[in-house]
């Protein structure tokens, strides 16, 4: 997975992501592609989940997947969510989960939560970072100010880091592929570079909904493994997704 | 670049989507949250069914892959729904209601579900 937010000169946030999935699950060889993620695609659904009439958020969504990894409730924050390995993982959780100790969240459960309840950038910030989960993950979400965008780095337990725009300091924008961002992401799979070399390429005066979808369109950042691209505009409260192919050549993750 | 990891020049004037590398657009639907947790879901799933069906056989063919016995796909479809049952609300009642109307076993439907969590082993 890869998801950016970034600022742009007038203070805009703006939220892009490309959701890779089915790693080393069947590899279909005469078609080059992985067989979950082709299978996944056309279950790809965008949603406006309403009450009392009124939309209260809208997501990117696979049909039969109750959890959220990538929504927007309007005109108030934007989240997308990527995983995070890590040795102290969610099958340990679900032992826990079994054994009767259930005071952990589930990752999408808490995400969908999140987006159902919450009422403020800061406000979601503060439970995505401090709520208990079964696995770890890096949570991304953005605001409706300026400066309100952030990586929440988080272990089961604990809140581990958070890294957010500063514009002062020249972040405008942050990114997040599937590594902890003080660390070199695995030379196997080093989508951060290309991705960020893309994004100063393209400067922060010229960032918008079309270059942020040139740089979640440009191998590897693409790869055989994307399954769909959101966009994200908060203060308008816009979401817009895209089913992805990766022609080869192209990486198989 | 023709050797992995396939580097290429950022890429320019990729939208609006169009080309090899934009398969299609995505429909919008309603999930009503007034609706009790067992029907939200229904319009998406009755539309969606063949697909979903598709992707969870393809998920069986690998289980099967590695279990021929087929003894892997029994575990989920007897252990997992009574994890169903001790999932929080609404995300319970909305993994049976996708069950039903899907026809899907609803082990298999809790795995999708859970897919992340499952996926680190």
């Amino acid at each position: 997975c890869t998801s950016i937010v970034a600022e742009d000169h007038k203070g805009n946030l703006i939220h892009g992501r490309n959701l890779d999935f089915g790693l080393f699950m069947g590899w279909d060889v005469k078609n080059k592609s992985w067989i979950i993620s082709e299978k996944l695609k056309p279950l790809v659904v965008n949603l406006d989940f309403r009450r009392n009439n009124q939309t209260v958020f809208k997501s990117t969504n696979f049909a039969g997947y109750v959890g959220m990894l990538t929504g927007i409730k309007p005109h108030t924050f934007t989240l997308t969510m990527n995983e995070r390995f890590s040795l102290d993982g969610g099958y340990i959780g679900i032992m826990e989960w079994v054994l009767g100790k259930r005071d952990g969240m589930w990752m999408s459960f808490l995400t969908r939560s999140v987006l159902e309840d919450a009422n403020s950038y800061e406000e979601a910030k503060t439970r995505l970072a401090q709520t208990k989960l079964l696995a770890p993950a890096y949570f991304i979400l953005g605001g409706n100010q300026t400066g309100q965008g952030c990586i929440i780095t988080r272990s089961r337990l604990l809140n581990i880091d958070l890294l957010e725009i500063d514009v002062k300091l020249g972040r405008w924008y942050v990114l997040e592929t599937n590594y902890d961002h003080w660390e070199e992401p695995l030379f196997l799979d080093d989508r951060r570079t290309p991705a960020m070399k893309c994004m100063n390429q393209t400067a922060q005066k010229n960032i918008s909904v079309n270059t942020m979808y040139d740089v979640l369109s440009t191998k590897p950042v693409l790869n055989k493994l994307t399954t769909y691209t959101t966009l994200m505009q908060v203060s308008e409260g816009k979401l817009e997704s895209y089913i992805r192919d990766c022609p080869n050549p192209c990486m198989p993750w | 670049q023709f050797i992995p990891p396939y580097t290429e020049d950022c890429r320019t004037d990729t939208y609006p989507p169009n080309g090899p590398t934009f398969r299609g657009a995505v429909g919008w639907y309603t999930v009503d949250l007034d609706s009790p947790p067992s029907k939200r879901w229904d319009a998406v799933i009755t539309e969606k069914k063949t697909h979903l069906v598709n992707m969870i056989q393809a998920i069986r063919d690998l289980a099967n892959a590695f279990v021929p016995s087929g003894k892997l796909i029994e575990l989920v479809d007897v252990t997992l729904p009574i994890m169903a049952d001790t999932l929080p609300s609404p995300f319970s009642e909305e993994i049976k209601g996708i069950a039903a109307v899907s026809g899907i076993p609803l082990g298999e439907v809790v795995l999708f579900n859970i897919f992340y969590e499952v996926f680190t082993v």
